[in-house]
């Protein structure tokens, strides 16, 4: 899913 | 959010306030590159194009705008501020950095994750963030003086990236499903990239002497 993989890094 | 990427963020923002610090209040640029600081504004326009779309966390939200902000105002200050632009070694500073998006944006094309046009933006801000420092890297190898707060700023940089590998590596052993080998390869070919101003970094500071790079 987007929101947990490494999309949620800056 | 393990502690090897709450350090590596908190090494990046220490990195641009240190570089923020020194432009704001020696008005001086000197030894930092308008290339790689050009990069770096590209690298975060199209990185964080889900900004306003897609909520992950106020931290996330904030962190995204301080390095949008930051890096613009960088390059604002660099080419605009009536003092500040005079300090810039634009002699050395010859990296042709525009050559180096692409090459990125046909990789990006060619290896993502999905074909989509944010995420192959998103792609192409990681293989172009790999390569952005090179500019400044060039620029400090010239330089004969390099300042602390130069060499502070490239070490926090440094530090940000080797930080993330070990996030990696954590969230590798801690998470389902966190095989990402865009992030890993391009992320390790930017950390590589350090390796050589580090070692030169630590035996200045290990001798207690100015922080020189071999010609």
């Amino acid at each position: 899913d987007y929101l947990d993989d490494y999309h949620d890094e800056l | 959010m393990n502690i090897f990427r709450l350090a590596g963020d908190m090494t990046h923002l220490f990195s641009v306030l240190v570089l923020l610090l020194k432009i704001h209040t020696i008005k001086s640029c000197a030894g930092i590159s308008l290339k790689t600081q050009e990069l770096y504004a590209i690298v975060f326009a199209t990185r964080y194009l889900d900004i306003f779309t897609n909520y992950i966390s106020l931290y996330n939200t904030i962190m995204k705008l301080i390095f949008l902000g930051s890096s613009f105002s960088i390059v604002w200050y660099m080419r605009r501020h009536k003092i500040v632009r005079r300090s810039y070694d634009k002699d050395q500073d010859t990296f042709r950095h525009y050559f180096l998006m692409l090459p990125c944006l046909i990789l990006a094309l060619i290896i993502n994750e999905k074909f989509t046009f944010r995420e192959v933006m998103w792609t192409f801000s990681l293989y172009l963030e790999a390569v952005a420092i090179l500019p400044q890297l060039v620029l400090l190898q010239r330089t004969r003086n390099i300042d602390n707060l130069t060499g502070q700023y490239v070490f926090l940089l440094g530090a940000y990236r080797a930080f993330y590998i070990l996030n990696w590596i954590y969230r590798y052993f801690t998470e389902e499903h966190f095989v990402h080998w865009i992030t890993w390869i391009s992320g390790l070919v930017q950390t590589l990239l350090y390796a050589d101003f580090f070692y030169y970094y630590f035996q200045s500071w290990k001798n207690n002497v100015k922080l020189e790079l071999p010609a």
